[in-house]
C-alpha cells in the first residue's frame, strides 16, 4: 500500500555524518581516504579535473567500468563495506 | 596482487599473535577459532607458522575498537570501514584492528554459543519450540532466575537439549574478575546501576561491577552482548525494548522507519521520542574469519589486489566455501616462498638483458649450463601407458624471429600452447614464441607461423606433436592439418577423424602415450588413435567425469612435463596423471616465467 504519508527521515543521535553526506561529498571523502586523491590535489583548485581522473583510477582498481563519472555502480562501491587500508600509496 | 612499497615482509617465519580484547558480539572461543583458521589460510601455502601468545608483545597484535581507537585512523560506525591492518615491522606494524561498531558473526547471522546446560556448548538452534511455542531468540520463559537460555535443536519439547545464552548475569569477559557475572545493583561513582553501562569509559564498551560496590572493590568485567543486542547507534550492546514508541507510533519489532538506507533499528528504551536511545538490529553481520584472513594478509605484507575474486580485494563479500584465489597464493609466495601446499614459484628474477639477435642473425641458444636431464617429479610418471621409446626429433630449421620486441608477456592469453620438440610453443595471431625447459634462454620469438608451417591460418585453436612420429597436428575451427617438417597434409575436416558437428572447434590436446591423444572441445573430449586417424568408439565423454576440478571450457589444454595443464583467463590448473589438481597458478609468471 502507498505510504499514508511521506516517510519522516530522522537524524539519529550518534549516527555518523557519513550516512547523510551528499554523493559528491561521499565520493571526495572516499577518494581521499583510499589514496586516489592526494591532500594537495584536494586543496588545489583543479578539483573537478582530478575528480574525474581519480574516479577512473578507482574504477580501474576495483574492476568497475572506467567512466570517470560518479555513476550508480561507483557510488554503490563507495558505500560497500570494505577494508580501511588505502588502495593507493602508503 | 600488490605488496607494500619495498616488499615489506617479516624477517622470520615463526610469527606470534596476541588477541588484546574480544568483541562482545561473539563468544571468545568462536573468535579465537576464527583467527586461528584465518592464519591457517596463509600458513597452508607458505612456510609461515603462527603461535598465539597471551601476554607480552607479539608480532601481530589484534584488537577490537570503535571510532578513534588509538592509532589515528578512526573507524566510522556500522558498515563502511570494517577493519584495517599495518604492514610488517616493529611496534604497530603488523597489527590488525577490527571495528566493533560492526556486527561480527561468521557471515550468516548471529552465532549464539551456549554455556552450561546439557549441550556441551553447542550453538542455539533458531527457531526452536518450547512448550509448543516457537522462538527465534534466547528466552527466560520457564525459569525464575531470569537467565536467558535456548534449545540447541529445533525442539526442546522433543530433545530436551539446551544451554544458557551469553548474558552478563552468567559471565563477563576480560576485566579483573576472571569471568564472574555482574552484581546488580552496583555502586559506581556514587551512583547505583541496575544494568551494564558505558559510563566511565570512552571506548563505548559496556561493563559492570562484579561486586555490589565498584568504588570500594574495583572489581569489574565487560558485558557480553545478548542475542537481541543492538549494533552501533548510541546503545551498542543494549537489548531492544519491545514495544517502543517512535514518532508517536508503537513498534513491536525492528523497523527501517525514519531511515533512507533501509537498515533495521530499534529503541533500547520503551520511548525513542523521549529517550533517543537506539541501535541497529542484528543482521547477517560480517564474517570475522573472512575479514581477519584479509587483514592478516596485510599484516604479512600484501596490499590490495584488483582481482575481484581475490581475498585481498578491498571490498567485503561473504563466500561460503572459502578458497584462496591464485592471485593471493602468488602474492604471499612471492614474499615467503612455498609451503606444504601446492608448489608455486616466486616470479622469476628479472632476466639479465641479453642483446637480442638482430632478425637477420640466427639466434644462437646459449646453453648457460650442461643440459639438465628433465626432472621427473614423483607421481608425474604416466600410470596409464608404458614409456615411449625415444626417437631423435626431426631436424627443424631454426625459425627467424619476425620481431623479437613482440613480447609474449604482454599477451593476455594464447590461441594454443603445446610442446614441440621439447620446447613449449605459445601461438597468437600468426606469431609464436618458444620457451625451452632445457635451455635457460627464456622466451624466444616472436616467430612467424607461416614461415615455419606454411598454409596454416593466422589463428589456430590447438596443436600437438605426435610422440611417436613427431608429426605436428594443428586445428582451426573444424579443420586440421598434419605437418611432417614442412610437408603438410590438409586442411581436412575433423569429421574425417570421427568428430561430429557438436564440436565447433578443438581447444586442446593431451598426448596419452602409444599413439593416443585426447582432443578437447567445450565440455567434452575424444580419444584419437593417431595411427588410423579415427577417434575411438564410446566418445565423446564429459571432461568433468575424469578431469574433475579443472575449468571445463578451458581455452588451452596441453601436456607438459608429464602433467595436464588446463588454462582459463590468466590462470592454469595443473593435474597429475592421477587426476589430482596439484597446482593453480599464472600462465604468465609460472609457465612463461615473465618477470
Amino acid at each position: 500500500p502507498l505510504q499514508s504519508k511521506p516517510r519522516a527521515v530522522v537524524t539519529f543521535p550518534g549516527e555518523l555524518v557519513s550516512s547523510t553526506l551528499s554523493d559528491l561529498e561521499l565520493a571526495e571523502s572516499y577518494l581521499l581516504r583510499f589514496g586516489y586523491i592526494t591532500e594537495a590535489e584536494e586543496r588545489s583548485g583543479s578539483k573537478h579535473m582530478s575528480l574525474g581522473k581519480a574516479l577512473r583510477k578507482m574504477q580501474k582498481q576495483l574492476g568497475l567500468e572506467e567512466t570517470g563519472e560518479l555513476d550508480a555502480s561507483t557510488l554503490e562501491a563507495m558505500r560497500a563495506p570494505r577494508c580501511g587500508v588505502p588502495d593507493v600509496g602508503t | 596482487f600488490l605488496t607494500f612499497e619495498g616488499d615489506l615482509k617479516w624477517d622470520h617465519m615463526d610469527l606470534t599473535y596476541r588477541v588484546m580484547n574480544y568483541s562482545p558480539d561473539l563468544d571468545r572461543a568462536v573468535i579465537d577459532d576464527a583467527f586461528k583458521r584465518a592464519f591457517k589460510v596463509w600458513s597452508d601455502v607458505t612456510p609461515l607458522t603462527f603461535t598465539q601468545i597471551y601476554s607480552g608483545e607479539a608480532d601481530i597484535m589484534i584488537m577490537f575498537g570503535s571510532q578513534e581507537h588509538g592509532d589515528g585512523y578512526p573507524f566510522d560506525g556500522k558498515d563502511g570501514l570494517l577493519a584495517h591492518a599495518f604492514p610488517p615491522g616493529q611496534g604497530i606494524q603488523g597489527d590488525a584492528h577490527f571495528d566493533d561498531d560492526e556486527f561480527w558473526t561468521l557471515g550468516t547471522g548471529i552465532v549464539v554459543k551456549t554455556r552450561y546446560g546439557n549441550a556441551n556448548g553447542a550453538d542455539c538452534h533458531f527457531p526452536f519450540v518450547f512448550e509448543g511455542q516457537s522462538y527465534s531468540r534466547c528466552i527466560t520463559e520457564g525459569r525464575t532466575d531470569g537467565l536467558p537460555w535456548c534449545a540447541t535443536t529445533a525442539s526442546y519439547d522433543r530433545d530436551k537439549k539446551y544451554g544458557f545464552c551469553p548474558s552478563e548475569l552468567l559471565y563477563t569477559n576480560g576485566g579483573n574478575s576472571d569471568g564472574s557475572p555482574c552484581v546488580f545493583p552496583f555502586i559506581f561513582d556514587g551512583t547505583s546501576y541496575n544494568t551494564c553501562t558505558t559510563d566511565g569509559r570512552s571506548d563505548g564498551y559496556r561493563w559492570c561491577a562484579t561486586t555490589a560496590n565498584f568504588d570500594h572493590d574495583k572489581k569489574y568485567g565487560f558485558c557480553p552482548n545478548r542475542d537481541t543486542a543492538v549494533i552501533g547507534g548510541n546503545s551498542q550492546g543494549e537489548p531492544c525494548v519491545f514495544p517502543f514508541t517512535f514518532l508517536g507510533q508503537s513498534y513491536s519489532s525492528c523497523t527501517s522507519q525514519g531511515r533512507q538506507d533501509g537498515k533495521l533499528w530499534c529503541a533500547t528504551t520503551s520511548n525513542y521520542d523521549t529517550d533517543k536511545k537506539w541501535g541497529f538490529c542484528p543482521d547477517q553481520g560480517y564474517s570475522i574469519f573472512l575479514v581477519a584472513a584479509h587483514e592478516f594478509g596485510h599484516s604479512l605484507g600484501l596490499d590490495h589486489s584488483s582481482v575481484r575474486e581475490a581475498l585481498m580485494y578491498p571490498m567485503y563479500s561473504y563466500v561460503q566455501d572459502f578458497q584462496l584465489d591464485p592471485d593471493d597464493v602468488q602474492g604471499i609466495q612471492y614474499l615467503y616462498g612455498r609451503g606444504s601446499g601446492p608448489k608455486p614459484t616466486a616470479p622469476a628474477p628479472m632476466p639479465t638483458e641479453k642483446p637480442q639477435p638482430m632478425p637477420t642473425e640466427e639466434p644462437q641458444p646459449v646453453p648457460t649450463e650442461e643440459i639438465q636431464p628433465m626432472p621427473t617429479e614423483a607421481g608425474s610418471t604416466s600410470t596409464t601407458e608404458e614409456e615411449e621409446e625415444e626417437e631423435t626429433p626431426e631436424p627443424t630449421t631454426v625459425p627467424i624471429p619476425v620481431d623479437p620486441s613482440q613480447d609474449a608477456c604482454i599477451e593476455k592469453n594464447f590461441d594454443a600452447i603445446t610442446e614441440i620438440n621439447g620446447e613449449l610453443h605459445f601461438f597468437k595471431n600468426g606469431k609464436y614464441w618458444t620457451r625451452s625447459s632445457f635451455w635457460k634462454s627464456g622466451i624466444q620469438g616472436a616467430f612467424s607461423v607461416a614461415d615455419t608451417w606454411p598454409g596454416l591460418p593466422a589463428v589456430i585453436d590447438a596443436a600437438f606433436q605426435d610422440v611417436l612420429t613427431k608429426r605436428v597436428f594443428f586445428f582451426a575451427g573444424r579443420q586440421f592439418w598434419v605437418f611432417s617438417g614442412k610437408n603438410v597434409l590438409g586442411p581436412r575436416s575433423i569429421e574425417k577423424l570421427g568428430i561430429g558437428k557438436e564440436a565447433s572447434r578443438i581447444s586442446g590436446a593431451l598426448q596419452r602415450g602409444r599413439g593416443k591423444v585426447l582432443l578437447f572441445s567445450g565440455e567434452n573430449y575424444w580419444k584419437l588413435d593417431v595411427k588410423v586417424q579415427r577417434v575411438d568408439k564410446g566418445y565423446p565423454r564429459a571432461t568433468d567425469d575424469v578431469f574433475t576440478g579443472v575449468p571445463l571450457d578451458a581455452r588451452n589444454v596441453f601436456l607438459y612435463q608429464d602433467k595436464y595443464h588446463f588454462c582459463q583467463g590468466s590462470f592454469y590448473w595443473r593435474m597429475t596423471p592421477r587426476y589430482q589438481v596439484d597446482r593453480v597458478g599464472y600462465v604468465k609468471y609460472d609457465i612463461l616465467q615473465c618477470p
